[in-house]
């Protein structure tokens, strides 16, 4: 465990709990797209299944779980306790159009061919794009609440985070994983323009709103 | 380089 990882896997850990907070403190998930949040709970589900197989560390199984209870916790909010607050007009994304190409990249590009390393492979590819309907949803609507912003934020920072903790174990330890780093690349590159707007406007004080 | 399918992160 380096300091990139740790502080990656804590802002990780702080967007899933901004977007639990929120939408339980407003009882609203407007302006919060179910079809990443179903993404997610594919990419924590198909990732996590090791839990079963293959122990780390009470850190890394502690983790796990929470992610996938709070995935799925937000699911339950999203789609059944404040499913009429959802916002699915504006929530139009394709996720097949995300799915498909992720699973026969998965086939095609993994370490190995077996059922768990394929699952793996096909989570870190789709988390790379799950955010793709959120930003869509935001660019739809033309605005996203600061809380929201915040959330984004968070998540976008622990894959950026990640980057640094790759170069580190590079170095240090000898360790990469070609497939989750060109894929953490692409996910951070994804909140580039995100990260633009947040930094100009929400961190001073300002409604993150897109030019008309 | 050490093998690559060590699944030690999140």
């Amino acid at each position: 465990m380096n300091i990139f990882r740790l502080l990656g896997d804590l802002s990780h850990l702080l967007a899933v709990i901004i977007l639990l907070l929120k939408i339980w403190k407003t009882r609203s998930c407007a302006g919060i797209s179910g079809r990443s949040q179903i993404l997610f709970a594919a990419v924590y589900t198909a990732r996590y299944l090791d839990l079963v197989t293959s122990y780390i560390s009470a850190y890394n199984t502690v983790m796990k779980i929470v992610f996938l209870v709070a995935s799925y916790g937000t699911l339950y909010l999203m789609f059944l306790k404040f499913k009429a607050t959802y916002d699915h007009n504006h929530d139009t994304f394709r996720i097949e159009f995300l799915v498909l190409p992720c699973v026969i990249l998965a086939l095609l590009i993994n370490h190995d061919f077996s059922a768990l390393e394929i699952l793996w492979t096909f989570s870190i590819y789709l988390e790379s794009v799950a955010i793709l309907p959120q930003l869509f949803m935001v660019s739809k609507t033309g605005e996203a609440e600061s809380i929201t912003s915040h959330y984004l934020f968070a998540l976008g920072t622990y894959r950026g985070l990640y980057l640094f903790n790759w170069i580190y174990r590079y170095y240090a330890e000898d360790h990469y994983d070609l497939i989750a780093i060109i894929a953490g690349i692409v996910q951070t590159v994804l909140y580039c323009d995100f990260f633009y707007l947040y930094i100009t406007k929400v961190l001073k004080g300002k409604k993150l709103q897109l030019p008309a | 380089l050490k093998p690559k399918y060590l699944k030690d992160e999140l």
